[in-house]
């Protein structure tokens, strides 16, 4: 069976533990890893500030770690002309489709996640987690609403000496269509292009993490009095999203690249079909 | 308009914080669902009429229907599930030209995809990944995704593929390899 894809640019396989390996002899030898990973939403009285839920409000994880998922799934290859894909099953509800177009210099991860397991009572809060051999010196650059790129840097912040009390959520940003990353020494750059809004956040140097998903159980007392616990059909809400991951030299064609890429995810053609059972081809034409 | 102010109140009912961060009621976020379908499909009717304009021939453009399929991110969309011939169009709101790939799903076995030149594209069928096939609430009989590039889609402008399902005898006579798109 085949084990490897990525078209003449990278090798993506999987490896025992179900993590994506992707290496890349043409892009600098750059290795990137990506994994589902998901935190446990705390749950508390409210009284107390230590004692908050996790909630529609606030992110905040009773975990300092994310958590790995326990790979019981498979994965297959299918190679074309056009498309070379990956699908991956990591567990009954989380899953992806890893794609690399021809011609296309970027990464594709297509992920489908629910309906989040909650059978232990415990809400969870997943995120995709791509870890890589860049040294990021603590710092990443998240979007203004698809607009300039902020400077973010690990526990601290620009304007006031921080006493972070949340060391995970308190270092979480908005993301609304890039989340980056530099090597300044080696002069590489990655980025990850969203499809929708996301908090997002670098917790060790050379890693980027997006949250896709969260189901909770206790309301974080914050005003709506609802537990951030979507259903539909009955059961947990399904969501399927995409990231393109990018990456190359620190240069300006690269960040012209990461804007093309950026714009062409955020403004794609809107597709119509239209049957034409008894219209002949030549007739249509 | 009538149909395009759907949208603006749409916008502008969910500038509140609670619509962009999701941190309302949940029957209020499935109203804000409800309010923005209508929308969509208030809009899809719009690009059809405007589609239909722009078409050359006039006698027969008022039978041409353009149907937009708001699950194709789930692999469903059931006018190319069933029909052998339809017709895709590709309308491109970004103000440079584009080539994307495009993914439909589908039933058959093989398909054939021409341009507006006659040109027959490259096309590729993946199987729908089992994990999609089972989310709660899709119907759809789809096994593959058609997908084939689309190219050079001018801006603000549209592009129309003719999709046609291959019967046996033509699949095994159209074995020869298609030439390269130069």
């Amino acid at each position: 069976s085949v084990l490897f894809m990525g078209g003449d640019t990278y090798d993506i396989s999987v490896d025992p533990s179900g993590r994506v390996v992707m290496q890349s002899m043409a892009k600098e030898g750059i290795r990137m890893t990506q994994a589902f990973q998901f935190y446990k939403g705390a749950e508390g009285n409210n009284m107390v500030f230590s004692n908050r839920s996790s909630g529609a409000y606030i992110f905040r994880p009773n975990v300092t770690r994310s958590i790995d998922f326990t790979y019981t799934g498979k994965f297959k290859i299918f190679k074309g002309p056009l498309v070379e894909e990956l699908h991956l099953t990591i567990n009954e509800w989380v899953s992806e489709v890893v794609r690399v177009y021809a011609g296309e210099d970027r990464i594709e991860f297509s992920w489908l996640i629910g309906p989040i397991d909650v059978n232990d009572k415990i809400g969870k809060e997943i995120i995709t987690k791509y870890t890589t051999n860049l040294e990021s010196s603590g710092e990443f650059y998240t979007d203004s609403n698809g607009r300039e790129m902020l400077k973010r840097q690990r526990n601290k912040r620009p304007t006031w000496n921080l006493h972070l009390q949340e060391p995970v959520a308190g270092n979480y940003y908005p993301v609304t269509t890039k989340i980056s990353m530099k090597d300044g020494v080696r002069q590489l750059r990655l980025a990850v292009l969203t499809d929708r809004a996301q908090g997002g956040a670098s917790l060790e140097d050379g890693e980027i993490e997006l949250m896709v998903h969260r189901r909770l159980l206790k309301d974080d007392a914050f005003g709506v009095e609802e537990a951030l616990n979507e259903t539909a059909y009955g059961t947990g809400l399904v969501a399927r999203g995409e990231h393109t991951v990018i990456f190359g030299s620190d240069s300006n064609e690269f960040r012209l690249h990461e804007k093309k890429e950026a714009t062409r995810l955020a403004l794609r053609p809107w597709i119509f079909i239209s049957p034409v059972e008894n219209i002949s081809y030549d007739d249509w034409k | 308009n009538k149909k395009i102010n759907k949208f603006r109140e749409a916008m502008g009912i969910m500038q509140h914080h609670d619509a962009v961060t999701g941190t309302e009621k949940q029957h209020v976020a499935n109203d804000y669902s409800r309010i923005l379908s209508n929308s969509m499909r208030d809009g899809n009717e719009l690009c059809s009429d405007n589609l239909r304009n722009m078409m050359k021939k006039k006698e027969n453009s008022d039978s041409v229907e353009f149907h937009s399929c708001l699950q194709l991110n789930i692999s469903s969309c059931e006018h190319t599930e069933n029909n052998k011939n339809f017709v895709v169009t590709l309308y491109n709101p970004a103000s440079q030209s584009l080539s994307t790939y495009v993914r439909v799903p589908v039933k058959g076995a093989s398909y054939s995809v021409k341009d507006y030149l006659g040109k027959e594209l490259v096309t590729q069928l993946v199987p729908i990944p089992a994990s999609v096939s089972k989310i709660p609430g899709r119907q759809s009989l789809a096994v593959h995704d058609l997908i084939f590039l689309a190219r050079e889609i001018p801006a603000l402008g549209y592009q129309s593929y003719y999709v046609s399902e291959k019967t046996q005898e033509e699949e095994i006579q159209s074995d020869e390899p298609i030439e390269e798109n130069q």
